[in-house]
C-alpha cells in the first residue's frame, strides 16, 4: 500500500509564503 | 510584548536576528481563531458529532503547528538544511515546540486562575481541571509549575526565541546527512544565550544553566504530552488532524 505522501514534506517543499 | 528588560547593552546580533525573524503573535491568532470559527460553522452545519473539548483542543494544536512549521522554514539556519533533515528535526521536537509555545503564553499570562489559548481565548483552570482526567489534570497542572517557575525567573521574549532554536536544532537527533551544522548551530545559540544572559542579567550568574534546566523540564513534559495524545488516538479520540497525526506517528515510530 504506498504510504500516504507526507503534509510535512509537501509543506517544507512549497513555494515560499504560500 | 512580554516585560523585556530595556537595555542599551550590546546585545548579541544572532539574538537579535531571532527576534527579528519572530512571527507577529496577532496575525496567527486571528489566522487560527478564523479556522476555528469556520471549522465550528461546517459542525453545526453538517450531521458530524460536535467537537468536544479536547477535540477543539487539538485543531488548535494542529493548527499551531503549521505555524510552527511556518516559523522554521523562516529561519536562515534551517532554511540551509535538505527536507529530509528539516523533517527529522521537526519530527522529533514538534511536541516541545508546542508545549514551548503553550508555557511561555502563561509565563506572561497574569490570570492565576485561567489559562491563556493562542487564539486569545481563556479557559477556566478550576473547569479544565475538573473535566480532565487524572493523566490530563497531572499535565495541566506539570505544565503550570513550570510556568511559575519561569515566571519567578522573569523569563523574557529574546530567552524564549532562543529556547525556540535550541529545541529545533538538536544535536542529540541521529541520522542527519548534516549532523555537523545542526551541532554547530546548536552551540551558536547555546553561546549566543549565555551572553545574552550575562549581559542583560549580570546579578544572576547561574541564570544560564537554570534555563537548560527548565528546557529539560519542558522535554520531559512534552513526552508525557504525547503519550497522552497516543493514548486518545488509540481510542480514537483525536479528530483527523493530518499534520498533528502525522508528527505522532513519525515520532512514535
Amino acid at each position: 500500500e504506498p504510504e500516504e505522501p507526507s503534509l510535512l514534506k509537501k509543506l517544507l517543499l512549497a513555494p515560499p509564503n504560500s | 510584548s512580554s516585560p523585556t528588560p530595556h537595555t542599551g547593552l550590546d546585545l548579541p546580533a544572532l539574538v537579535l536576528e531571532f527576534v527579528r525573524c519572530e512571527q507577529d503573535e496577532l496575525l496567527v491568532r486571528s489566522k487560527i481563531s478564523t479556522h476555528l470559527a469556520l471549522l465550528q460553522q461546517n459542525q453545526s452545519s453538517s450531521s458530524t458529532e460536535p467537537l468536544t473539548t479536547f477535540g477543539l483542543m487539538c485543531h488548535i494544536a494542529d493548527q499551531t503547528l503549521f505555524f510552527i512549521v511556518e516559523w522554521a522554514r523562516s529561519c536562515n539556519f534551517f532554511k540551509e538544511l535538505k527536507v529530509g533533515d528539516q523533517m527529522k528535526l521537526l519530527h522529533n521536537c514538534w511536541s516541545e515546540l508546542l508545549v514551548l509555545d503553550y508555557i511561555s503564553r502563561q509565563v506572561h499570562h497574569d490570570e492565576q486562575d485561567t489559562i491563556l489559548l493562542i487564539t486569545g481565548q481563556k479557559v477556566d483552570l478550576t473547569s479544565l481541571l475538573t473535566q480532565a482526567g487524572v493523566t490530563l489534570g497531572e499535565l495541566v497542572r506539570g505544565a503550570r509549575q513550570l510556568a511559575q517557575r519561569l515566571q519567578e525567573l522573569q523569563l523574557d521574549c529574546r530567552e524564549i526565541t532562543c529556547f525556540k532554536y535550541l529545541i529545533l536544532f538538536n544535536p542529540d537527533v541521529k541520522l542527519l546527512e548534516n549532523q555537523e551544522y545542526v551541532e554547530n548551530v546548536y552551540h551558536q545559540v547555546s553561546g549566543a544565550l549565555l551572553e545574552y544572559t550575562l549581559c542583560v542579567y549580570p546579578q544572576h550568574v547561574d541564570r544560564f544553566s537554570q534555563l537548560l534546566l527548565h528546557l529539560r523540564e519542558l522535554r520531559v513534559l512534552s513526552t508525557q504530552a504525547e503519550d497522552y495524545l497516543s493514548y486518545k488516538h488509540l481510542n480514537g479520540e483525536v479528530p483527523c488532524n493530518k499534520l498533528l497525526i502525522e508528527m505522532l506517528h513519525a515520532k512514535r515510530a
